[in-house]
């Protein structure tokens, strides 16, 4: 039966998961593949904006520090699942 | 490229491999030449061999699977993580695992092999014509078995070349069912079922009995995923049912209504707004070969490099001819050596008279005239190992060696070579480096702890590199980056400096670490320079090209890429 109310979008049930903010998605990006410590504190801030400066050094984007769009879509694209930084 | 820490590699070169269960993307044996490529990949240019067992503890194990999948790294669903693969060592160390979540093809869209038929076993060509009709995907159509089929070629109509496509009717894989097709209905837990079924299992695959009884047989199989199955969402190796609706509207085909980032799905029920089970269509999907030897790499030492174009490179990205790059053979043959290469290709017959060996003796051979000039390998660059120097000077790449030069054509390899004291008189034969300073297009030569500075014909020098600030430790300065603000970048391996050319001396804050400054390059060049805007850190064969951003964006040969030898 349809409903009387359509929503303009549907949120399908898989995509929950990845209902992230992109702050969120980068701070999961960098801890999963080494750039970030698990750790979190006061230092957060301090510490996202050098690992997203290590992170586009290695993947060899422009050095910015903040998450813009360049490094989000690296972000969001298929990759391989091991880490780029430790072990 | 990088190695794992303490260059983890085997220690044996004769690697085994097994591959421990399938796709249902792929037909096996898809599969099974996509990991025999991928492994040859590495083996052509190394002398490690590669070979598939199917008993006993290989060195490199290889599964598909889903979210947990028995080690601690999870998978992520569809995309994101695509496959992850562990450095070597015993147990699971150098074993490679790929996210079935994915949709697993060569890189271009759905790989269908078709099974029987008459067109021994080609794959599918979509879109074909049938009775007038053109499909996209395998049809029942004309059919009343309900098995599916496609054309091997554009037009069924005119060829009558065809194959089945993959379906539970047609066969399972793994399993114990010997690759049996499934029997419907089948008993499992003393339910019935008419399908396919995830029950029973942790892992989302699909199975289903090769017997009519699964309690009474426990015969099983795999059902291999149909051209049309969905992966993601919920319903995972479903294939698309059309028509279906949504929100009330009838779809036929796959859509992206509902959904912000286009992706095109479709429900796997008549009524996606009753029975909510859906999938995202399939796409281009993801190389398994591309995948496979990027994983391999890992399983064999290698890390991930920063070379965008590299294979080792973390993100996918998909390539039609591949080829292995530069950075990627160095980073292996760093482990494991160069391999012993292709057979060597017997020379052609020479038009060239052979000498004699003893003179005494006239020839009453007739011998052609020589019509090709014999090339003295002191005058050809293409025969030079390692260049002393490379500069571009006056817009034009120079290549320095043992007291000549060579300056690089509009096309091909240089032919001509030109004694370095017919140009520059005063200079010795051994040069280190040379720069030419962009705006005062004066000439600065290196050679040992002395320099001298060309201006036109007029020259100053040798003079001591103290001169410049240079400590007495510095023996010599194997290059140098040029820039546009009257400052040039001198490197002696790990350690560089910035020289006021103007003033000539180095600034303060100098020496600094060049492995800090200029990631991703070797820190023991024994070539820099700039060419065209980019620089370039020679080492051995090869070259590293940066961008002024010092990006790596490219690593080739000197030899093929920078001298244009054949």
């Amino acid at each position: 039966p349809t409903t009387n109310h359509k929503p303009l979008s549907v949120i399908f049930p898989s995509d929950i998961r990845s209902n992230l903010s992109d702050l969120e998605t980068a701070e999961k990006y960098l801890v999963r593949y080494g750039y970030m410590p698990l750790a979190h504190g006061e230092t957060t801030q301090v510490s996202l904006r050098r690992s997203l400066t290590m992170m586009q050094k290695k993947m060899g984007l422009k050095e910015t520090g903040q998450l813009d769009a360049e490094t989000l879509k690296t972000i969001n694209s298929p990759r391989c699942g091991v880490p780029d930084v430790g072990k | 490229f990088q190695t794992f820490e303490g260059d983890l590699k085997w220690d044996h070169n004769d690697i085994t491999y097994k591959i421990l269960n399938y796709s249902p993307d792929i037909d096996p044996e898809v599969t099974d030449d996509a990991f025999a490529r991928a492994f040859k990949v590495w083996s052509d240019v190394t002398p490690l061999t590669f070979t598939r067992i199917y008993d006993g503890e290989p060195d490199i194990n290889i599964l598909f699977g889903s979210d947990n999948h028995g080690d601690p790294y999870p998978f992520d669903g569809k995309d994101g993580l695509l496959a992850h693969a562990y450095p070597p060592g015993e147990g699971v160390q150098g074993d490679a695992h790929f996210d079935d979540d994915e949709n697993w093809t060569l890189g271009t869209g759905v790989v269908v092999k078709t099974r029987f038929g008459n067109a021994e076993g080609a794959l599918c060509h979509f879109p074909f014509v049938f009775e007038g009709q053109t499909y996209n995907s395998c049809t029942s159509a004309g059919r009343s078995d309900g098995h599916i089929w496609c054309s091997t070629t554009a037009n069924f109509d005119e060829d009558k070349k065809y194959g089945f496509c993959p379906s539970e009717l047609l066969y399972t894989y793994d399993g114990n069912g010997n690759g049996e097709p499934c029997v419907f209905p089948f008993i499992f837990d003393g339910e019935s079922y008419s399908s396919c079924t995830k029950e029973g299992r942790s892992d989302g695959y699909r199975w289903c009995s090769t017997t009519a009884s699964y309690d009474k047989d426990r015969k099983y199989g795999f059902c291999p995923n149909r051209d049309t199955s969905v992966t993601g969402g919920n319903a995972q190796g479903d294939p698309c049912v059309f028509p279906f609706t949504f929100l009330g509207k009838t779809y036929r085909q796959c859509t992206s209504d509902g959904r912000d980032d286009k992706k095109l799905w479709c429900a796997t029920t008549s009524s996606y707004d009753q029975d909510r089970k859906w999938g995202f269509c399939p796409d281009q999907g993801y190389s398994l070969f591309l995948v496979a030897a990027h994983e391999f790499g890992h399983a064999l030492g290698l890390e991930h490099s920063s070379v965008q174009d590299a294979l080792m490179y973390p993100m996918y990205k998909y390539v039609k001819d591949f080829e292995l790059h530069p950075d990627d053979i160095s980073g292996i043959q760093y482990l494991y050596g160069a391999g012993t290469g292709p057979q060597p290709t017997p020379p052609k017959p020479s038009k060239k008279p052979v000498p004699a060996t003893t003179p005494s003796t006239p020839s009453t051979t007739t011998t052609t005239s020589t019509t090709t000039a014999s090339v003295d390998p002191a005058q050809d660059p293409c025969k030079v190992k390692v260049f002393d120097a490379i500069a571009e000077i006056q817009g034009v790449l120079h290549f320095f060696k043992d007291g000549v030069y060579w300056k690089l054509p509009a096309m091909g390899p240089p032919k001509t070579s030109i004694p370095i004291s017919e140009t520059w008189p005063a200079l010795p034969s051994n040069i280190d480096t040379v720069f030419q300073d962009p705006q005062s297009k004066k000439i600065f030569f290196f050679s040992g702890r002395k320099f001298w500075q060309y201006t036109g014909n007029t020259v100053l020098g040798p003079r001591s590199l103290d001169k410049l600030g240079l400590d007495k430790d510095v023996d010599k300065i194997l290059g140098a980056v040029t820039r546009n603000n009257g400052k040039v970048l001198l490197f002696n391996g790990e350690r560089y400096w910035r020289l006021d050319v103007k003033s000539q001396t180095v600034d303060k804050g100098y020496p600094r670490n060049t492995d800090e400054d200029f990631a991703g390059v070797p820190s023991d060049s024994h070539d820099v320079f700039v060419y065209q805007g980019k620089y370039y850190f020679c080492q051995d064969f090869f070259f590293w090209r940066m961008t002024w951003r010092k990006q790596v964006e490219k690593v080739g040969y000197v030899k093929y890429d920078l001298v244009r030898c054949p």
